[in-house]
């Protein structure tokens, strides 16, 4: 499974946490407004956390993060 | 499957719980108001708490948390 | 699969049934009003009891608890 | 594949059948009114009786027992 | 895949078939009138056979026994 | 697979026909009316024919026999 | 997969053809009118021919044979 | 899968043709009119051509040949 | 899969090209008005032109070529 | 997985890219007005690119190039 | 699973990230206006990202980059 995110400002932040024991950062990537980020998950990441205002769009439905 | 995750107040909190015989924290992550956490089931994490005011959107249907 | 419990009250009881030959308590969970618990089934819990007055979403419909 | 069971009054009983060339009972589950009970049928239990008024949910559609 | 049957009546019957060369009874139950029996195909019971006034559900559709 | 077999009436058959290179009958079954015979495809039956007057319900579709 | 004959009228013919390099009759079976045959595609069938009125029903829609 | 060849005139021609590095008949069957063929991919065959006025009904779509 | 190819007039083109590093032509068949050619992606085909006026139908959606 | 493309004017190009560590072409084929592709995505090619003025056809919906 | 970029103007940049412990960039495309990229994700390419531009249409619905 994947999702899309589209920042709607300057600096969103899209982390991946690492899949496993622990929970850790494997991934830190920052959109500039208007920018897509589509992204799977993978067998090092098990966990997404989204900061700032973007739209996100995934199969089970959609949301906006930092609104 | 994964399960999408936006708080609606500072400090949500989502505890992951361990597969297994035992059950017990494996991590827990605090959101602030407008963070958006999309968490897959994965080998250590067989079962999700949230505390506090957050939308949670899954395959089978959303529910707000904390009202 | 999965299903999600929303407490409508404190006090919301979650029990995980062995799966196997006995059925017995492998874990107990306590909801206080508002919280959430997604919880698969497992290797270990085969059976989910629920007490109290709650919300549960699964695949198949949802009912409420304690009402 | 699992099902719903909301007890609609007290004492109702799930009995759980096993799976194999014998058919006896192996749980006996009592709940009372407005408790839930979600179970999956498993490598011991394929076959399930319900007595009692209960509502039972199931992934082909949903019935009443005990009435 | 699974099949519910509702007695509508008092001893209303449930055979289980043998899978395999031949086709014989493996299992007799007896359903009281409002009585649930939700059952399985398995290893060991490939068909079904119902005397007397039931409300059968399954995947493909719904019958009344007996009437 | 499997399909629903109601009669209509008295002396309905149920012919299962061999898998395999030869096409024999493998098991007849007689069916009074109001009886309800649910039988699946196996290693053994790869074929069914319905004689006499009976609601026929399949995953692709529903006819009546005898009519 | 399967597919459903229902014979309209006496003497529909429904013929099995052979999996594989050679294309033969396996097997001739022979309809009275509203006699109902549910045949598998098997190792041995991958073609299947019908003679005379018939209602054929299949997943990917139905006809009638003989008119 | 399989497709739905009815005839819509005497001499309608199936033909199968062979999987592999070559394209060959490995069978061509003459349908009259009102006779219906169904007929599966199989190891031996990847690719089917009609002539003549047909019906021919798919998982994709229905068309008809000839005309 | 399969593609559905119905040409509407004399001397349509479809060309199978190989699967594997190269793409040259495995094969070329000639379609007349009205005939119909039912073609699977193979172990040797792994992508098809189509020149000339014809109804092309596919899971995707349906297209004409040649106008 | 497959797309379609149309051409909708002469010297549509197709390539494919290869799958791999490298991302080079391995297939470049030229489209005159109104002939149509139905390519697979392989073991070799893992992302195509068009270029001119096509109707392009997919699982997940359609896009016109050139315009 | 894939998805599609059609760049709206000049010098849309789709970048390819790899699948693994670390995320750099496998590959960069630019996309002219009017080209379709249509890609998957594979063993390589666990994340994309697309700067400028573009409409983007994948399985779980559509967006449009850099507006
Ligand atoms: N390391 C955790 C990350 C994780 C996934 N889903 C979660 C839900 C809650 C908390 C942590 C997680 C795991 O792989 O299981
Ligand atoms: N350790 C338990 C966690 C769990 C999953 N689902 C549950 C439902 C109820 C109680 C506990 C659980 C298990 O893996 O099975
Ligand atoms: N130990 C039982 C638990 C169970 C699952 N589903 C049930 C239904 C009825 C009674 C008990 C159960 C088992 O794994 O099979
Ligand atoms: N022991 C039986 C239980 C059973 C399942 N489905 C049934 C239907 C009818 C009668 C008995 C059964 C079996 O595993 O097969
Ligand atoms: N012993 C038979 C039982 C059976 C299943 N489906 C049937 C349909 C018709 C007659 C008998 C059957 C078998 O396993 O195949
Ligand atoms: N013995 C045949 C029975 C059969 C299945 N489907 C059929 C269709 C037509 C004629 C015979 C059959 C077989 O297994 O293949
Ligand atoms: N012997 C052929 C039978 C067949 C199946 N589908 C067909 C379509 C056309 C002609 C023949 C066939 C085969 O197994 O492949
Ligand atoms: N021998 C060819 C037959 C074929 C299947 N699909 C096609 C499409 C076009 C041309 C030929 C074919 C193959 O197996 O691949
Ligand atoms: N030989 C190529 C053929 C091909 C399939 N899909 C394509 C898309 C574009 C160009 C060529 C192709 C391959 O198997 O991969
Ligand atoms: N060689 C790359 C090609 C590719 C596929 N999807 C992509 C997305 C973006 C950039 C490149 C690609 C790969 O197989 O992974
Ligand atoms: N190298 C990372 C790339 C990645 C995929 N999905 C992500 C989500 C967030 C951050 C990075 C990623 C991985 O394969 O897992």
């Amino acid at each position: 499974d994947f999702i899309i995110i589209k920042a709607l400002e300057d600096g969103v932040t899209i982390i991946g946490l690492t899949r496993g024991k622990e929970t850790r950062f494997n991934h830190t990537e920052k959109l500039d407004k208007g920018e897509v980020y589509v992204a799977q998950f993978t067998e090092h990441t098990s966990a997404i956390k989204i900061r700032g205002k973007a739209e996100i769009i995934t199969r089970h439905g959609s949301v906006n993060s930092g609104e």
